[in-house]
């Protein structure tokens, strides 16, 4: 299959928030994740990969930007009751995804898309993956270039 | 839609491999994925959150276990040509994943998942998520038992 990535997806209205050094314990994702759907407010995409060394470790998540305010002041509390060490908001984030059935066992999908980024000297701040999507969260100025590398890399039309 | 995880699935035979301080610059990632790759080690997931304070961040990556002998010594030789701090390798590990067109945008999904992960004493190391599914990463110890918790808290029936 020639083309295991066919769409190329840009979402420039998200929010990325970080509990940063919260405890590494069963309950702590569930917990920051149940007060934000007790606020009503929807998880974009949850991200956690290393833990620390220190039994600690950071759960970051993006929301809506229109969620913003409302998820940082959830987080905020959340990161306080847990005894979180600190929590970091940047709205000047974009996602951007390589969508396609080939993702899950074409070897190298991840690999051109980080390089097209890489080549665009666009910086991968956060990436989450499934069988069908590897998303990657960029800055927002970054957002339009980094749709249009991906896209040539996996050699499909043009966007505009 | 009273079910918007429509099933859960469980995969035990993959190695978490982790690239502990890596720097925080373009191609970074690309690198450790295009040598993988070059190697025809597919990845199964990626997963990087928040970067440190010193410029530096962690990817974390799945592979199958038949593939964990060569995915090491890829992923060393590749850390000491970034110049990364640590190499952590962990093979009794599990991906528990919640699948469901419910996903995206019914809040509370992911807090679901977690918190039957949570009452189970099942610690959550790592998450990825997309638009229609939420994975964790728990000990290969607990995965039946995250399985079973995660598909009782959706509402499915038994596994067994
Ligand atoms: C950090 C967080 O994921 C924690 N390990 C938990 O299980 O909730
Ligand atoms: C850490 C890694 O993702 C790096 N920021 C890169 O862009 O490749």
């Amino acid at each position: 299959d020639d083309h295991p990535v066919t769409a190329v997806a840009l979402d420039t209205h998200i929010t990325k928030i970080g509990l940063v050094g919260v405890p590494d314990r069963p309950g702590v994702a569930a917990l920051a994740c149940e007060r934000l759907a007790a606020a009503g407010i929807n998880i974009d995409l949850v991200f956690q990969a290393l833990s620390h060394e220190n039994q600690r470790a950071d759960i970051a998540l993006t929301v809506a930007d229109r969620d913003r305010d409302r998820a940082v002041a959830v987080c905020r509390d959340t990161l306080r009751e847990l005894e979180g060490r600190d929590l970091v908001v940047d709205g000047d984030v974009a996602k951007v995804s390589a969508v396609g059935a080939g993702v899950r066992n074409h070897v190298g999908v991840a690999a051109t898309m980080f390089r097209a980024l890489a080549d665009a000297g666009i910086n991968i701040q956060m990436i989450s993956t499934s069988e069908i999507k590897v998303s990657c969260i960029v800055a927002r100025a970054d957002a339009s270039r980094a749709l249009n590398q991906v896209h040539d890399a996996f050699g499909l039309d043009s966007v505009n």
